[in-house]
């Protein structure tokens, strides 16, 4: 565990929990796209098929257990909870994601380490959480207004991909680990999505201004 | 293969 690495986790965790404390506390999931929770969801179950057999560390396990049971529990808060549910902008959440879904199993089953269950699923799940964030991009650019939990959310998220290459840089020169192209390449296309909302995040914050994307 | 994947990482 090094810096970066933990920097990485934190941000991830903590855009978790922005996002569940936006939805506990105005009781809303305005401005969040369900179609990027699903995904996360199906990331997290297809990532960590290990959970039970291959045990790495208490925290490991523990991160493991909290991405897929909170990314779970929001989605089970927008499509079935009864006060929240009525707050998912439906009408903006577009996104045909299951093409997302599609191409990820496509390039999973073509681009692994090895042909196993787990490892190809394992690659799906780096494929398809590259692009994950491509729904709620989309819905904020829609809306226009983005408060300010929602912002913190994405920025948080974005923030964690960023963290881990430079991890990954680190353990490539400290520990002659190194991960395979294949995280490496979904890492940087996942975090250059990010790009343009990062501008305009750091514009407004400069500006001590409201997040607002451009039509 | 040699090398390790990252399937200690999150």
């Amino acid at each position: 565990m090094n810096i970066f690495r933990l920097a990485g986790d934190m941000t991830h965790l903590f855009s978790v929990l922005v996002l569940l404390l936006k939805i506990y506390a105005t009781k809303s999931c305005s401005g969040i796209s369900l179609k990027t929770q699903e995904l996360y969801a199906l990331v997290f179950l297809t990532r960590y098929l290990d959970l039970f057999t291959d045990f790495i560390s208490v925290y490991n396990s523990v991160m493991k257990v909290v991405f897929i049971s909170s990314s779970v529990a929001i989605v089970w808060c927008m499509r079935y909870h009864p006060l929240t549910r009525r707050t998912y902008d439906k009408d903006l959440d577009t996104f045909r994601h299951y093409i997302l879904v599609g191409v990820s199993i496509i390039l999973a089953l073509l681009f692994h380490d090895r042909f196993t269950f787990r490892e190809v699923f394992w690659a799906f799940s780096i494929y398809l959480e590259a692009v994950a964030i491509l729904p709620q991009l989309v819905l904020l650019q829609r809306s226009g207004n983005v408060d300010n939990l929602t912002g913190q959310y994405v920025f948080f998220l974005g923030a964690y991909r960023a963290f881990y290459i430079l991890n990954w840089i680190y353990r490539y020169f400290t520990e002659n680990h190194y991960s395979r192209w294949i995280s490496w390449l979904a890492g940087f296309v996942q975090t250059a999505l990010y790009a343009d909302f990062f501008y305009y995040y750091f514009v407004s914050w400069k500006n001590n201004a409201k997040l607002q994307l451009p039509a | 293969y040699s090398g390790t994947t990252t399937k200690d990482e999150l």
